[in-house]
This record gives structure tokens, sequence and C-alpha cells, in this order.
């Protein structure tokens, strides 16, 4: 569902980065 | 008994679970008083982004996880998302705040919009997470287990998902009989609570085009 395509894109970034850098 | 290896994956998971907590600077500008129905729904949204950030970065903590398909671990973090977003808010609404806190966090949830149809269940799910007195150990492992579901669309192995899953099942089980001896059905009520959730996330999607539309 449409709704879920923001969710899934701050995943993918998410999973990519590195937020403790 | 709880083994060495046990006590070791359970440290790791609390310690993993505890550093990954949404940024002060975000959760200070819940407590403000005065904003607009959009800066509320702006804030909102901000609150949510960060808290599935800071679940991506628990998640890579989770042993294993990061050998999984790449497309599995994008699977399983967006079958979970907002379950675990359920999970952590309630233990924030459990917690005890200082006076009033409580009070602006539900007001400003409240008149977000969502309607009220979804939002009893969600404080009675609060209200119900707060009423088992889980310990830190148990919240943290509950959201790895409940990250670690293997039967979420679109995963593929499900057994890889499983042998992960089993053995903090296997520690929360142990745990849940070392911390709670009076109760012998606590561990049955913490997974009856996953049930409850999979309730929540089902009706999550509903709940945004409510909001949506409002």
């Amino acid at each position: 569902p449409a709704s879920n395509l923001g969710l899934e894109d701050i995943i993918r970034k998410a999973l990519m980065g590195n937020l403790e850098e | 008994e709880i083994t060495k290896e046990q006590r070791a994956l359970m440290k790791l998971i609390l310690d993993a679970y505890n550093r990954h907590q949404i940024p002060q600077d975000v959760t200070k500008k819940l407590l403000q008083d005065q904003y607009s129905a959009e800066e509320n729904f702006l804030l909102l949204t901000e609150m949510a982004t960060s808290q599935v950030q800071v679940l991506v970065e628990f998640t890579k903590n989770i042993p294993g996880f990061l050998s999984l398909d790449h497309e599995d671990q994008i699977a399983l973090l967006k079958g979970s998302a907002v379950e675990a977003m359920f999970l952590r808010s309630a233990q924030v609404f459990s917690r005890k705040m200082p006076n009033g806190h409580t009070e602006v966090l539900e007001e400003r949830i409240r008149k977000s919009g969502i309607s009220e149809e979804f939002i009893t269940p969600m404080f009675n799910f609060y209200k119900s997470i707060g009423e088992l007195h889980m310990v830190q150990e148990e919240q943290a492992l509950l959201t790895a287990i409940t990250i670690l579901t293997p039967d979420r669309p679109y995963v593929k192995d499900h057994l890889a998902v499983e042998r992960l899953q089993e053995p903090m099942l296997d520690v929360l089980r142990k745990l849940c009989v070392l911390q709670h001896p009076q109760e012998p059905q606590y561990f049955a009520r913490l997974l009856g609570r996953l049930t409850e959730l999979r309730t929540l996330n089902h009706y999550h999607a509903e709940m945004l085009s409510s909001w949506r539309m409002n």
C-alpha cells in the first residue's frame, strides 16, 4: 500500500547508513 | 537456569535497546505547550520517522540479523515497525513521568486527528502493557522477538528467521520464570500481548488513512 512506501524508504536508508558514526 | 551464553545474548540485546532511543531534542518538542494542528501533525511524523531509524539501529545489533538476506531484513523491519513502535510507546506511557507529562503527551495524541475508535484500543494496549510491569530485559527481548517474526509478508527464508527468534524466546521464557516465580502464566501473557500487537498493526493502515482524511 502507498502508506507504507515512506516506511520502506526510511528503513532502506537506515539499513545502509550508520547513525552511530 | 540461564546459561552463560544466554546471559551474554540478553546483555547484548538490552545494551542495544538502551543505546538506541529517540533523541532528546525530538522528545523535548513533544512537551511544548503551544502548537497548531499542522505543527502537531509534523511533530508526530518526525517522531515516527525517528522511531523507525532508532528501531533499525537496534535491529542491526541483534545477533545474526545482518547475515539474513537483505530483502528479508527489509521485509522483517517493514512488517514489524508499527508493532515495535507501539511496544516502545507503551513503555513510555507505563514509565513514571514527571508531573503533567503523561497528560500533555496523551492530549497531543488525542488531538492528532486520529479517530476515537483507534485511539481507545491503542491506550488500552498501553495500559495492558503497563500492568505487566516488565523488567527492561523483557522489554528488549520482546521487541527483538517481534522484529524476528518469520511469517511477515514477503519474507523468503522463514527458517533462517526462526533460527534467530528461537533462542530469544528461550531466554525470555527462562527470564519470566525467574523474574515472576509467583506467576506461572507470565510468559504466556507476554506472548498474548504479541497477538494484541498484531491486531493493532492490522488496524494501523486504516488509522493512517482516517488521519489523512481528517
